[in-house]
């Protein structure tokens, strides 16, 4: 684990005059390995220790009695603060306020609409929820299932398209004066290009306030290209990382926040409905250090 | 260019590095891409002929899938949410009944919402039959009555499409473990085999995962799904390196005829330049 084999380098270089550069070199490739264990994405990794070398190669690590643990501070650090970006709630201010859920199939979208429905309803909103997923099995079904569980209302959308099934439910959703209408879509490869023309789409055809990409925690790499393209698709506000509860390190996250500086807004912690949190920028930093 | 041992290299520093650098990215995890880089490049004349070659001898010899004599095959499907479970037994169920073999699914997953619904148009899909119970019922029951009929009424094949858990979750890897013994109990020589479903895209949390599921339910063959993705599934590397079990099908879609057989030499290409 990270933090244990920078413990043993710290440890090592504890009470030395200075540290020298291959000192810290041995140091940061020992940090690379652990970051690339953890699925941050290689091109992000480099990043992230460039900028660490830089910072030290400053005066504090060259003072300080514990140099490995200012050098693992940095780390941390960074971690922090390329995760943290702006907090804020999610735009609500329009009537009704779309919240567009997008993703890879299987990420969580469905189960996480159903999530966000219930946080939003308790803080005292009239929610709607909304599926224009045609693909899937049952995919509308199962979204009529957690609506009934939250207890709020289900709007069918009609239309041919992904995108004129959008409109009309949100139509439909300021008709019957919901304050947000949560729209689920169907899973979709960032390769395919017929999908991503069709989220570009359906984001175009309903003006989300909140563009919302729903990503599985334990991504590996590619984590980088699906950020990278559902962002130039739809514009994203923000991501939910979900399955955190699988014990993943969450690399993915790193991903996400350094290519399109996006902000996690929230994870999922389970398969059930309230299992739902805010994302907590130091506790993931932690995890991804293991 | 020389490296140590005195054989010349035939690509650059850059080259291999660019090599090393596509493994990573393709998910074979940054130890394994720098050991078999290091590797291939102190081989007499390295070359990446020599690296392919000792990613294909990494790769699990293909064992034939324990097919019994008579009665039926029965196949448990596991695997962690959302790797393609579901869709996987509809295109498997397709596969077997195009060979002219009848095929019995059951419906272990009694918890998420709409799962039974989401099976029973793939079985009908695939000519199959379901069994199912009651929402929130026992999947051991449903296992157990499953395997019953299957026997009873000769089926060629019985499936057992069983709910995604996270293999942290005590209590579901511990029900896992029960719907394993309860099919043994109902079929003495089942379940033939037990595939765990991986989604092409996961990271390093693959080898965590395959661990676990392995040591609770028995697996005995992977099945890597969304290949058609950005994902180059070069976590397959990592899980051969480590447990060696067979990667029996990969799949390439949503769609029923979206299921290919496992090509290991085609996945080593498809992962060097
Ligand atoms: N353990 C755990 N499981 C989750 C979490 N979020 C979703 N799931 C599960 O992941 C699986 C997939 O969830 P879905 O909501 O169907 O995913 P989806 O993105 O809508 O899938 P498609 O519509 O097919 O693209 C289900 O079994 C969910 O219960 C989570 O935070 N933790
Ligand atoms: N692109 C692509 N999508 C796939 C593939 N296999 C499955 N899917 C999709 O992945 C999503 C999840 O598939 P499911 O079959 O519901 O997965 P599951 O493991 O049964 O999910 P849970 O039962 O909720 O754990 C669906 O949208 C499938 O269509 C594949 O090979 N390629
Ligand atoms: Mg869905
Ligand atoms: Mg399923």
């Amino acid at each position: 684990r990270l933090s244990e084999k920078l413990g043993d380098i710290a440890h090592k270089l504890r009470g030395a005059a200075r540290v020298s550069e291959a000192d810290l070199d041995a140091t940061l490739r020992e940090m690379r390995l652990a970051l690339l264990e953890a699925d941050v994405a290689l091109p992000v990794t480099r990043h992230l220790m460039s900028e660490v070398r830089e910072r030290a190669l400053g005066a504090e690590v060259a003072k300080s009695l514990q140099p490995g643990q200012v050098i693992i501070k940095i780390l941390n650090d960074a971690l922090a603060d390329l995760l943290g970006g702006q907090r804020r709630d999610l735009d609500l201010s329009k009537i009704p306020s779309v919240i567009l859920l997008c993703g890879l199939q299987g990420a969580g979208k469905t189960t996480t609409a159903g999530k966000l429905a219930r946080l939003l309803v308790g803080q005292g909103k009239k929610v709607a929820l909304t599926s224009v997923d045609a693909t899937r099995p049952a995919a509308r079904e199962q979204l009529q299932v957690l609506a009934g569980q939250v207890d709020v209302q289900y709007i069918a959308g009609e239309g041919h398209s992904a995108a004129a099934m959008a409109r009309s439910a949100v139509k439909q959703a300021g008709r019957d004066g919901h304050h947000v209408l949560i729209l689920d879509t169907a899973g979709r490869q960032v390769v395919d290009d017929e999908l991503m023309r069709e989220i570009r789409e359906v984001a175009a055809a309903v003006g989300a306030t909140e563009r919302l990409l729903v990503l599985d925690a334990m991504t590996g790499q590619t984590a980088l290209q699906i950020a990278e393209q559902f962002h130039s698709a739809v514009n994203m506000s923000g991501c939910i990382l979900t399955k955190t509860d699988a014990d993943v390190r969450g690399g993915a996250a790193l991903s996400v926040a350094h290519s399109t500086g996006v902000p996690i807004r929230y994870v999922g912690t389970g398969e059930k409905v309230d299992a739902f949190e805010l994302f907590d920028p130091q506790r993931m930093a932690g995890r991804i250090l293991g | 260019q020389l490296v140590p041992g005195g054989s010349v290299d035939a690509l650059s520093e850059e080259e291999w590095l660019d090599i090393e650098d596509g493994l990573i990215m393709a998910d074979c995890g940054g130890e394994l891409a720098g050991e078999l880089v290091h590797k291939a490049r102190k081989r007499r004349g390295g070359s990446v002929q020599a690296l392919k070659e000792s990613m294909i001898s990494m790769l699990p010899e293909v064992k034939a899938v324990n097919m019994p004599e008579s009665g039926p095959f029965v196949l448990l499907v596991v695997g962690v949410n959302g790797t393609g479970k579901t869709t996987t037994i509809g295109k498997i169920a397709t596969m077997f009944r195009q060979q002219g073999r009848s095929v019995l699914v059951g419906a272990a997953d009694t918890f998420r919402a709409a799962a039974v619904e989401q099976l029973a148009v793939w079985v009908e899909r695939a000519g199959a039959e379901m069994v199912r119970q009651h929402e929130g019922a026992d999947p051991a029951a449903v296992a157990f009555d499953t395997i019953q009929r299957g026997v009873a009424r000769n089926y060629d094949v019985v499936i057992i499409d069983t709910a995604g858990r996270v293999q942290t979750d005590r209590g579901l890897m511990d029900e896992l473990a029960k719907v394993r013994r309860v099919i043994t109990k109902a079929y003495p020589e089942a379940p033939h085999e037990v595939w765990q479903v991986v989604d092409g895209g996961t990271g390093q949390n693959a080898v965590m995962q395959v661990d676990k599921f392995r040591e609770v339910a028995g697996t005995s063959g992977l099945v890597v799904t969304k290949l058609d993705g950005s994902g180059k599934g070069g976590i397959v590397l990592q899980l051969s390196h480590r447990f060696g079990l067979p990667i029996r099908y990969v799949g390439v879609g949503e769609s029923l005829e979206d299921l290919m057989a496992f090509d290991g030499e085609a996945f080593v290409t498809s992962l060097l330049p």
